[in-house]
């Protein structure tokens, strides 16, 4: 009954809550991972190679100058450096020659909202750490410890979004139990989704991703049906590929820049439940889902920032 | 010390580090 | 159980081969000449310290020549161990309210001969020291919980000196 579906979900949330605060950051750590992190005198350009060279999309600066951690390079910086050289294409060899602490400057030069630079101990609640993954604009959170002999900081790990709901998906039975259709449960982003066509300039879907900070573009044909979504990330293989004479390039011709191991585009309908979308979570490297109806036409999106955030502090 | 060559002028260092009760390869790249 | 009646699903025109397809049958023209970023998940091969053919005694040599060019202090080889040079590296960061922080790193560096004509420079990691010569706090937290150790100094430290030896050499 309606009233049993309510209650189930209703205490499913209470567990998964409950199961966050008894847990700290460091238990999502695995027993043996790997930390890539660049230094700040690094070029711009050859973090990119490493970022694609490791199939990872951000990581960690280190200032070696004050031995400590300089914040995150994420998309939202190459963002930063594509909108910066669009706006002055004479700076073509100041681009080239940028290294990465001078990402700062690029972001205040084209007046771009500077990310965050919230960590978080290792050992502290991971609840703590989701509270403060909802406020962040970079969607992630760096797990910063000390050096117990000099003080200096130690960049453990960086959590995202996509690690804890996954986290949460396989340690928290209660998740099966959360039965309610999403279109009950008030997080799907609807109504005037920035959306753009296969014809549309890469360019001005950059601008959308960054005057909208969001992290994806949905692509619709005239009916207004999905037929593909252009990512932040997607940035990464527009500037490889020598951005300076890609900008007028359609997003549905930088698109053909995507490698061949992406896994695709994730939908779902406002029937699905939430059980379902972290059991997808759990199996498979998902970054959203788009809401379409029966006819595929795009009817909203929910992130995985809407979906920790209801398990948070939803209901 | 664990290193790898070097490719496209930077070079790649780690060092395998025990964290509490788990273990990080902490890998440092910096321009040559 | 499997999930009943679940309508999650891969969006056909987002994987790339189809998107590519479809484009290319949109016969537009630059379609052609846009290529995939070929994501080659080149395994970086990694290696215990840097290797060597040079004569030993060169390699030695090249080590020290280095270390001086940095600015670090080795204490004096003794006769039986010529192949390791205990080093000592001042690496001073702007402290806040100028607590106590050790400022020298401490490095062994040691020649390994892995078979003829064939070396191994090793790096290893050796604590810290304070240059003002203050002890340092014992260390007041459980063993375990000891292991809070930043590589990241000595990463630092030692892409200095491979550098400085790339470049001599």
């Amino acid at each position: 009954s309606i009233e049993a579906l309510d209650m189930e979900q209703k205490l499913s949330l209470t567990a998964i809550r409950q199961f966050l605060k008894s847990k700290t950051s460091y238990d999502v750590l695995p027993v043996s991972f790997r930390l890539i992190v660049l230094d700040t005198s690094l070029l711009v350009k050859k973090a990119l190679n490493v970022l694609l060279q490791n199939n990872i999309v951000s990581a960690p600066l280190w200032d070696a100058k004050t031995s400590r951690f300089a914040g995150l390079l994420t998309s939202d910086d190459f963002i930063n450096v594509i909108q910066y050289y669009f706006s002055n294409p004479d700076k073509f060899d100041l681009v080239d020659k940028l290294q990465l602490g001078g990402l700062r400057d690029i972001e205040r030069a084209i007046g771009a909202v500077p990310l965050d630079t919230e960590s978080i101990h290792p050992s502290r609640p991971l609840y703590e750490a989701c509270v403060m993954m909802l406020n962040s604009r970079s969607r992630r959170i760096p797990l910063i410890d000390q050096d117990e002999e000099t003080s200096r900081e130690i960049v453990v790990s960086v959590l995202t979004q996509y690690r804890i709901l996954k986290f949460i998906a396989l340690n928290c039975r209660e998740t099966h139990f959360l039965k309610k259709p999403i279109s009950e449960l008030n997080i799907i982003a609807k109504g005037n989704l920035r959306s753009c066509q296969m014809s549309t300039p890469v360019i001005d879907v950059i601008q959308l991703l960054s005057q909208g900070n969001v992290s994806s573009i949905p692509i619709v044909d005239d009916d207004g049906r999905l037929i593909n979504v252009y990512e932040a990330v997607d940035v990464l293989g527009l500037i490889k590929g020598g951005i300076y004479n890609d900008l007028s390039l359609s997003v549905g011709e930088a698109l053909m820049r995507r490698s061949d191991d992406f896994e695709g585009v994730y939908t779902c309908t406002e029937h699905d439940k939430l059980s379902t979308l972290l059991d997808t979570t759990r199996k498979s490297s998902v970054h959203r889902f788009f809401v379409v109806d029966q006819s595929g036409k795009l009817e909203g999106v929910l992130s995985l920032g809407d979906i920790l955030r209801y398990i948070l502090l939803g209901e | 010390l664990a290193t790898s060559s070097i490719k496209h002028n930077t070079l790649c260092v780690a060092s395998i580090v025990r964290y509490k009760r788990k273990y990080v390869t902490q890998i440092l790249y910096a321009p040559l | 159980a499997k999930e009943e009646n679940s309508t999650v699903a891969i969006l056909p025109t987002s994987l790339p081969q189809i998107h590519r397809a479809n484009l290319l049958a949109s016969g537009l023209p630059t379609a052609a000449s846009i290529s995939p970023l070929v994501n080659k998940k080149s395994k970086t091969k990694w290696h215990f310290g840097i290797r060597s053919r040079s004569y030993p005694l060169d390699v030695m040599g090249e080590i020290y020549i280095a270390l001086k060019n940095l600015g670090a202090e080795w204490a004096k080889p003794s006769e039986e161990d010529l192949w390791t040079i205990r080093v000592r590296w001042k690496y001073d960061v702007s402290q806040k309210n100028n607590e106590v922080v050790p400022d020298l790193m401490k490095i062994v560096i040691q020649l390994f001969q892995i078979e003829t004509n064939n070396y191994l420079v090793d790096f290893k990691f050796d604590g810290w020291e304070n240059s003002r010569g203050i002890p340092l706090p014992l260390s007041k937290i459980t063993d375990d919980e000891m292991c809070t150790f930043s590589a990241y100094p000595f990463l630092h430290l030692t892409t200095r000196l491979i550098m400085e030896l790339a470049v001599n050499s």
